[in-house]
Parts: structure tokens; C-alpha cells; sequence
């Protein structure tokens, strides 16, 4: 499997269509405080499921929606698609190409497709299981999390084993 | 269930032991499941001694150096269990230039299984890395992608 | 007392108002007693709105954002009951070039009263200080203090 | 009161005597990774009358006396001396300059003096009380700390209030 795309609209501070493409290889993401990198890490964690709001720095799932600036008005819904390369039929769809699509309403209500087919949020979290991408999985480091890391109780360290395990 | 949890458990533990010594460029460390509990309960103990000190609590151990061991961590995990792609939010911010070159060397090695994707505000990562995307708020509030040279970001 | 603790208090929050907006080049923020809660035990809120940007919860500020907004404060504290000395342990490991110049340029305000020591591993930090020490361990294991001038540090 | 100098020897990472020197305006401390920049902090609060030994990043206090190197032996003790310009008499003492100075001992033995005379652990407390430095101050930031500032909680928050309050 490998990460073909995000494309991003109305995800915290990604108010305009964003399109990020990846290729293999680092790629490195740079900018200014508060520019909107780690907006990044959230909208993929976001898009592979997580409901943490918590660990998407919010205190409820709408605070992802972009709400406006001094000069624009606030987004009714936020959305983003994860297009994936899937010839080594990592993921068990028999597709060579497979797209993820999550949407949230300023209602709280919250949409989900893969490739175009709306599905629960559930079918997501499953698509992911046992790929070594996912949100419980260690694939994503967020800022901070590898100082505390060390710093925590043997019993908390155990987390990333059981992912790995 | 509990002899797959162990056998895992042992590869990552032998990965990060080499891994710690080539982070480290020597030393030594070790993984120890917490001892009279349940395998699938137990804790994980890190013990690291770096190139030319004495074993002592990891917690004596330097923000760098305790960023390195977990990053030797997560590499043996790699090793074990590598993911499709990886996502890096600024962990080379407590690094020295020197443990920085460390870092990004090693991570060559897991470029034929794994995209990584890396955050970052330290030069050495930039120049290290294939393609840089900067991301900007040229428009207060509003962020904006731009692909990247190396020649644009330097300047 | 409690007169003493909210005329302490009043003057710290006015002092961050300013030091936020310079700080952050504009926007807006506030520090808040928690409410229906004795003022000898009220936990302490804390607004903060960069410029251009509109008021949401601080827990949605970026990384730099957040430790900019913390040095607002602590600043704030200072013009209040200024310390003799202070020691700074790497707090621009996550802030960008313009930010570190903007603490450093703020920071200047405070030497007549303060001696300020910064262990940092920023260059730009470096240049901006009066004096610089370097720690070696030559002898693995054994730290050494050099006394360094910005030659040898940009070497 | 002004920090003129302070003498370490045998304190973590220092094993040979050390003095470090300091003048008005900014000192900036540099150097790789490891080698001690951080126990400096730590030795500083440490002379000021630092009880909790997790906040110096040990175990036990014993964890601050140099433990040795594949090529040196362990010291029996850490001593320190930090060197203060009193003319504005900011510290109770009617000196020009004071002298504080702490020692641990292998067997937890700890022994403090000011100005060469020994007192208890109580009278260095209460000598810095009220100049705004001191062990609970908000004038040492360790590493870390100012991340975990802005996510404590807000009663978490009020202590750096009480220090100055
Ligand atoms: N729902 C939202 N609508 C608009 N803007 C938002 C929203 N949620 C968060 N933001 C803004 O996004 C910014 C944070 O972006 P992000 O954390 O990605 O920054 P960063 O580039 O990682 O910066 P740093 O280098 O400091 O870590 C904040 O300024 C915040 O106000
Ligand atoms: N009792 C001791 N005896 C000898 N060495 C010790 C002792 N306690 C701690 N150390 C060593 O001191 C080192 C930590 O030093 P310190 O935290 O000051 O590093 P630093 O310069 O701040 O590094 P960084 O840039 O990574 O934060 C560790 O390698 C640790 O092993
Ligand atoms: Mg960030
Ligand atoms: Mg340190």
C-alpha cells in the first residue's frame, strides 16, 4: 500500500481545496508556528478514523471545521480524501486504486465513503486493522508524544507494543 | 495470544538493541517485560546506557538522549512490523546536528518498505529529505501548500 | 490574602494582554479566575487569539503557538515580581526563526533587573546572547564548561 | 542580589571541580546532546534547597553524586557553591556577597552552609524566600516545562500564580 494524496477542504485552518501529494521516499513538511503542519497529522488520523477528539487538540468533533477568520466566514462541513496505491492489495478491497472519504457537519453528524460508497465508520477502522496504519497504530508520531513517551509508566509503554504485537 | 506476544516481543527487542548502538554510535540497551506478571499485563522496563557512561536510570538520561532511545524503539518496532507510511511531527526538536545526521541515516534503510513524512523546523532535515512541501498563511488564518525547492527554503 | 492574591493577579493579567500582542505581532488574549470558586482556589483560564485569527479553544493552538503563549505569561510575571536570575532550559526548541527573535527582542526589556541564562541549541538564540558557555564531554561520561565567543560556536 | 559564579564538583556529569561564571545580560549554554547543559539546572536548583528528586531527574538523591565512567570511579559526595552579589541586600544577611553550599554523601548524608557555616536545609529555604528564587519560583523553566504549562489543567496553572502572588 502507499499514500497516493490527501486532499483537504474546510478541515481546521485548510478552509480552501488543498491537494498533497506523496511520492516515495521523505517527504518533509516545513512553515512557520501555527502555519498548519500538524493540521496535516490530524486530517490523516481524522481520515483513518480516529474519534479522539482529544488527540485532534479539540474539544468537540466540530472544532475541526474550519470556523473562519477575521475575513471569512466559518465552513458548514469539513471533508478529506485519502487516495491510496493498492496493488499489493494490502487493504482488502480488489482495487488497485482505493479512496477514503470522511466528511463532519456543523450538526456533529459525520459521513464516510470508500471509493465513493458510503459506509460506517466501522468499515474504515476495519479497512485499516492489521495494515500497520490505523489510529491506535505507531505509524503516527505527534508532536510532543515522543518526549512523553520515556517519561511514561512501564504499564503506558505497553500501548505501542500491543499495536506492534 | 501469549506466545506471539512473546516471540514479537523478542525480535523487537534484538532490533533495538543494534539499533540503539547505531544511534548511539556504541552503548548499550535493553527491553525487560516486568517481571511476575502476566505476560499480556506486564510492563515494559527500558534500560540505556549510552557509549562510555555508567548504567543509571533512564530518567537521569538528556532530553536528546532520551529522544534518541525512543526513537531506537520505534525503529525496532519498524524493523518488526514495518507500516505502509509514517508520519513525524517535529521529533528531531531536542536533537543536536550530529544526532539529527544519526537519525535520518538510519532511516534510510526503511525507505523501500515506508513513506515517511516529516515535520520539521531543523535544516538537516530538510536537506535530507526528497521533497519538501512548505506550508504557508500568506492569507491570515488560511494555510496554503507550496511545493518546495531546496534552493527556495534556504533562502 | 485575598485582596493582595486579585490586585497580583489583575496586574499579571494586564501585563499579558500587552505582552501577548507583542509577542505576537497583535491578537488577543486574556487570563480568567475560574468562576463560582473561592479566589484562594480558583484554577486559572486562559484565553488566546493570534492575529487574523478567530477565538477557539487554546487546546487547538499549534506547538510554537502554545509556548509563545506561555512566554507571554511568564513574561508577564516577570514585570509583576521580576527574579533576580532566571534560567531558560531550551523553551525555543519548538518555536520558529521570527518567533525566537521576537522572545529575544521582548527579553531585552528584562536585563536591567535580571540575568538571564538560556541553554539552547538555536543559532539564533546564540547570536542574541551576551556570553556563551559550552559544555563538552571530551572524556565520554565527564562534562567540561568552555567559555566560547560566536566564532568558534559558528564553526 | 546578583548569581556571580557556582562551583560544582563531583554534582552528576561534573566530576571535575567546575566553575562557571556569570555576568549581567544573557549567558546562552551550548553544546551536544548528553553533556550536561541540563544538570546544570539541575545543580542550581539543587543549591537552593530542591528536595524532590524526580524533578532533578533521579531516583534517589544519591542519583546526583557522579556514579563514574567505564574509565573513572564514582565520587563519595556531589558538593556544590553558588556565589551571590548581596550590595542590595535582597538576602536577609548583612554581607556583600553570600556563599550557599550544599553536599550529599554516598550514605544520604547531606550537609548545607552559608557563608562557610553550616545550617540546616531549612535556613537555605527560608534564606532565598521571598526574593523570587527559590525552589517552587517560576524563575528556573526546565526543559519540557513549557510545553506542559498551556495542557496542564487550569488548577494546575494557578501554582505558577501562587509563586508570584
Ligand atoms: N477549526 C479551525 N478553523 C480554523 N483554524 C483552525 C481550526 N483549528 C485549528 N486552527 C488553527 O490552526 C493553527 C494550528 O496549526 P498547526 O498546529 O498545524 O500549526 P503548525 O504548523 O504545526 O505549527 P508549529 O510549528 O507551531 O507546530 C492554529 O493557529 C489554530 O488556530
Ligand atoms: N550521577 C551521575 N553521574 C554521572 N553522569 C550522570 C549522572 N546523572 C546524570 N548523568 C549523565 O548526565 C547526562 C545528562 O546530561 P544533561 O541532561 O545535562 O544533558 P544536556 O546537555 O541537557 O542534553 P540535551 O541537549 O539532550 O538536553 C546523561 O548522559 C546522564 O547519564
Ligand atoms: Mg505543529
Ligand atoms: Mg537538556
Amino acid at each position: 500500500m502507499k499514500l497516493k494524496k490527501i486532499d483537504i477542504r474546510g478541515f481546521k485552518s485548510f478552509a480552501d481545496k488543498t491537494r498533497l501529494t506523496f511520492h516515495d521516499g521523505i517527504t518533509c513538511i516545513v512553515g512557520p508556528n501555527g502555519c498548519g503542519k500538524s493540521n496535516i497529522v490530524d486530517v490523516t488520523k481524522w481520515i483513518l478514523g480516529e474519534q479522539s477528539v482529544k488527540s485532534l487538540r479539540g474539544k468537540e468533533m466540530t472544532d475541526v471545521i474550519f470556523n473562519g477568520t477575521t475575513t471569512r466566514k466559518a465552513h458548514g462541513y469539513a471533508e478529506a480524501t485519502m487516495t491510496l496505491d493498492n496493488e499489493d492489495r494490502l487493504l482488502n478491497i480488489d482495487m488497485d486504486e482505493v479512496q477514503v472519504t470522511r466528511r463532519v457537519h456543523r450538526t456533529g453528524e459525520g459521513e464516510y465513503f470508500i471509493n465513493q460508497q458510503p459506509v460506517r465508520l466501522k468499515d474504515i477502522k476495519e479497512l485499516f486493522m492489521d495494515t500497520g496504519v490505523g489510529t491506535k497504530s505507531y505509524s503516527v508520531m505527534e508532536q510532543g508524544q515522543i518526549e512523553v513517551f520515556i517519561n511514561s509508566s512501564s504499564k503506558d509503554r505497553r500501548k505501542l507494543f500491543e499495536e506492534a504485537a | 495470544s501469549r506466545e506471539l506476544f512473546v516471540k514479537t516481543f523478542e525480535e523487537i527487542r534484538s532490533s533495538f538493541q543494534e539499533m540503539f548502538r547505531r544511534l548511539f554510535g556504541g552503548g548499550r540497551a535493553d527491553i525487560v517485560l516486568q517481571e511476575g506478571v502476566d505476560v499480556l499485563e506486564a510492563g515494559i522496563e527500558i534500560f540505556a546506557k549510552p557509549p562510555g557512561k555508567e548504567n543509571r536510570s533512564i530518567s537521569l538520561l538528556s532530553g536528546g538522549e532520551k529522544v534518541m532511545t525512543t526513537i531506537s524503539l520505534l525503529f525496532a518496532v519498524f524493523k518488526t512490523k514495518p507500516s505502509p507510511f509514517c508520519i513525524l511531527d517535529e521529533i528531531d526538536a531536542a536533537l543536536d546536528e550530529a544526532n539529527v545526521d544519526r537519525f535520518m541515516a538510519v532511516l534510510q534503510e526503511f525507505l523501500s518498505f515506508t513513506q515517511f513524512i516529516i515535520i520539521s523546523h531543523n535544516r538537516r532535515t530538510m536537506t535530507m529529505s526528497d521533497e519538501i512541501y512548505g506550508v504557508t498563511m500568506e492569507e491570515k488564518g488560511v494555510s496554503k501548500v507550496l511545493t518546495m525547492s531546496l534552493d527556495t527554503v534556504s533562502a
